[in-house]
């Protein structure tokens, strides 16, 4: 899901 | 990381250097949205926030890093050094018209609601509107400098490069972040009239002048 992927982008 | 988005990244870098080099050369700031540089600013406040706490790469941390210091810089040379020379009586955009929608949104739509989340998707969907105060203000004065121009052709192009980021982290990732996607189709869907005037007339070497 979305919550788990980590914020890599600026 | 992948070419579209390393080339979005230089470009909002780009943008942002451009403006701070014409503030600080020309020791003006006249023609800038103040009030947009408030939001920016506020963008990449509530975005970063995990900047000490949750380490991604020296790329990123760097970045972030820079985004923070250049956009609170360039409010600090607005509205302070350089205040004389802040078009206050063009720059009269409602930003709380903006602010509060957008926080709300921000508690309705979003992936998980705990604070640091909320205050992402919060900077998300402001930095999507963030720039409506400057397009505001160029439609007022109807003109632009040729640098501001170009200022805004970089910070447009930053986020229709993410879009194809997107496609390119969906199709090979199989990766895809509704919210921010929407949001930047919403910002980059803003500036094609500017696009369409910048491509006509600056790249022809006229003056940014909006139909009166």
């Amino acid at each position: 899901a979305a919550t788990e992927e980590v914020k890599d982008e600026l | 990381m992948n070419v579209f988005r390393l080339v979005g990244d230089l470009s909002h870098l780009l943008a942002i250097i451009i403006l701070l080099l014409k503030i600080w050369k020309t020791r003006s700031c006249a023609g800038v949205s103040g009030k947009s540089q408030i939001l920016f600013s506020l963008v990449f406040i509530t975005r970063y926030l995990d900047l000490f706490t949750n380490f991604i790469s020296v790329y990123n941390s760097v970045m972030k890093i820079i985004y923070l210091v250049t956009s609170l810089g360039t409010v600090y040379l607005m509205y302070f050094k350089f205040k004389a020379t802040y078009d206050s009586n063009h720059d009269t955009f409602r930003i709380e018209f903006l602010v509060v929608p957008v926080g709300g949104l921000s508690f309705l739509v979003n992936h998980d609601f705990t604070p640091l989340e909320i205050l992402w998707t919060f900077s998300i969907y402001l930095e999507s509107v963030a720039i409506l105060p400057q397009l505001f203000m160029i439609s007022k004065t109807g003109e632009a400098e040729t640098i501001t121009s170009h200022y805004l052709f970089a910070l447009g192009s930053y986020r229709a490069l993410y879009i194809v980021n997107w496609v390119y982290r969906y199709y090979t990732e199989g990766f895809f972040d509704l919210i921010a996607i929407v949001a930047g189709c919403v910002q980059t869907i803003l500036y094609c009239d500017f696009f369409y005037l910048y491509i006509t007339k600056v790249l022809k070497g006229k003056q940014l002048k909006l139909p009166a």
